[in-house]
């Protein structure tokens, strides 16, 4: 893997026990748009770019475009570049959310990774002529796709030792 | 107190629990 950190937040001592937080930012994807014309004017084009100095794999997602229209029915696209008939979106008013179809999840067992990410809700188009929007996620990378969700996590205080998940934790500096 | 750096038993996870209240879990 490309990304060390499993999990980050912050940790607060109890009586016997460590609680664990997330940070406030976990769920906060930074994100651009940039809105443009492009071919003909009865679609609406999207472009997503995800970070490339990563291990990432646009197969590994799906795209949801969700417009605030009287049809109102959320596209799933498994590409990050697609078009749709601005008949479907006559405002230009949308959501964009994706899943992370391939978490690393063994068969049976649970899964601590989120799979679902909401990035905006009801963006409207700055321009009433533009039909192209990239749309440019920022610190989406491995690290924050494959983090671990801690909130709410309990660690015990066994003597020296830490015990988490059937796990035991040694000090070691 | 509890800051500072706990191996897992197998040797594949660490612990870091800093002064300042953050916490990392890295792969070692």
């Amino acid at each position: 893997p490309m990304c060390d950190t499993i999990a980050s937040g912050i940790w607060n001592q109890r009586a016997g026990f460590i609680e664990l937080h997330n940070k406030p930012d976990f769920n906060k994807i930074n994100y651009s748009i940039v809105e443009s014309l492009r071919g003909t004017k009865d679609s609406v084009y999207f472009r997503i770019i995800l970070p490339k100095d990563d291990a990432l794999d646009y197969k590994n997602f799906v795209f949801n475009l969700i417009p605030y229209s009287k049809y109102d029915q959320v596209l799933k696209i498994n590409k990050p570049e697609f078009a749709i008939p601005n008949v479907r979106i006559p405002r230009i008013n949308f959501g964009l959310s994706l899943q992370n179809i391939e978490p690393n999840v063994d068969f049976g067992k649970g899964n601590f990774q989120r799979t679902n990410f909401m990035i905006f809700e009801n963006y409207q188009a700055k321009d009433n002529n533009a039909n192209f929007f990239t749309i440019t996620l920022n610190n989406f990378n491995q690290c924050f796709y494959e983090a671990m969700d801690m909130e709410g996590q309990i660690i015990g205080i066994e003597g020296k030792k830490l015990v988490w998940r059937g796990n035991r934790y040694e000090k070691i500096n | 107190g509890i800051e500072g750096k706990y191996q897992k038993e197998n040797g594949k996870e660490l612990l870091i629990f800093n002064a300042d209240k953050t916490f990392y879990c890295l792969r070692n």
